[in-house]
């Protein structure tokens, strides 16, 4: 469903150019649930920006079904991106200005025009373990582990196939990482596709399939 | 050299109080390893706030070296925070506008009033694994491994003899995550107070005693 040929992403740089990924060549097979692993500053984040199309390789090409990004119009990436993907950022990437509940609910406005009149924003929060309390809150209002908590959700919030998570439990304690994984592998088993990028090799467990990155490279597959 | 005698932090919210922290009576002895432990959103991250003095507790009393915060001017806690306290936070707070050579120096600057003019911001930086290329990117140039790791420098800067850490590994890979505990480690053998936040039970056996809260209370000690 994604394909990944020869892509390379340079930033060049006052003191030299950073390869960030470096003749990179990975594809993603429909329904498969893949683990992304490799050293701090190795190219996870920056290979999952380009599978999501968050962000152009300085060469190479990618392809989403068999069609070339570089054929695609900004709409249509646009379309893609909002309807079938779902990404868990880093950083989380919150906005600061709105609830737990409003930053849910934004996918779901963008996607329908209007705000969410079903119970889904409220069921996607109290999957994730937030109180009806906690949801009226602000990011900055609440714990890591729960801003963190707030993004899986808004990330599920258009049904996406194609659930892109970087570091999905970096913040939680082991008991929340785990029903965060069995939310992971129950979407999975749904049939969607599932590429998680982390560190815990306890949390790569749950994928059929590890790849591993150093250096902005593929080293093993 | 930090007591807390009956804390309480309560966050009054629209739909009802948030109690952060309920009578919490907790003491760190100079010189001790101590980690915290706790589910998501149940007051570490609070609790090392109260520690640190960056935040004023609803009710209750801390005690600095057996001096209360309530006895002490603003000046005399800016001076207290910035000369013994080394703060990693669970967010990294980096300053975005600022390289992280900069973020790291900052500190320095606002100890010494002017610029590093030794190779002491750099060696912190090359200790966290961080090229001489990297220390001129901005955190948005870096990834969140290596601005975790840049906060760890930034927090040794003032050589404290007090240091907190909200998680400090969080983003980091096995490799990293053993490096860090190891230059933790150093720093206790030299007679510093470490007190850190970790979920990864790994982390914490490097502690000499952990600490266990839940609901904005300890439950064991
Ligand atoms: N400014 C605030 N206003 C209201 N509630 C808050 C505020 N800051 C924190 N809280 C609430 O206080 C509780 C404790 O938060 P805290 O950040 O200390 O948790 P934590 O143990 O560090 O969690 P995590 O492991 O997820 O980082 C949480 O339920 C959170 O929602
Ligand atoms: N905007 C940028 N400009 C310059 N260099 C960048 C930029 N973004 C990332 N880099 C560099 O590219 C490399 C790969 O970054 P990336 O964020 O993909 O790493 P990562 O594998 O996700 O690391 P981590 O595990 O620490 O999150 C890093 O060395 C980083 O410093
Ligand atoms: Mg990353
Ligand atoms: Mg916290």
């Amino acid at each position: 469903v994604v394909e990944l040929h020869d892509v390379s992403k340079i930033y060049p740089m006052p003191a030299g150019d950073v390869h960030a990924l470096n003749h990179v060549n990975f594809s993603i097979q429909k329904g498969e649930f893949v683990a992304i692993m490799g050293p701090s500053g190795s190219g996870k984040s920056t290979l999952m920006n380009m599978i999501g199309c968050l962000d152009v390789p300085t060469s190479g090409e990618i392809k989403i079904n068999g069609k070339s990004t570089s054929e695609m119009t900004d709409d249509e990436l646009t379309l893609h991106r909002r309807e079938t993907i779902g990404f868990i950022f880093q950083k989380f990437n919150l906005i600061s200005l709105l609830t737990a509940y409003e930053n849910v609910e934004y996918p779901l406005i963008l996607k329908h025009g209007h705000k969410d009149d079903t119970t889904r924003t409220r069921d996607l929060l109290r999957m994730v373990g937030l109180t009806d309390g906690q949801m009226q809150h602000t990011p900055y209002e609440l714990s890591g582990g729960q801003q963190q908590r707030v993004s899986i959700a808004r990330a599920l919030a258009n049904d996406p196939t194609f659930l892109l998570c970087d570091e999905p439990t970096g913040n939680l304690d082991s008991k929340m990482s785990m029903q965060i994984m069995e939310i992971l592998t129950d979407l999975h088993a749904q049939g969607r596709t599932v590429v998680m990028v982390t560190h815990d090799p306890k949390t790569a467990e749950y994928a059929e399939r590890i790849v591993i990155i150093k250096d902005g490279e593929i080293v093993n597959e």
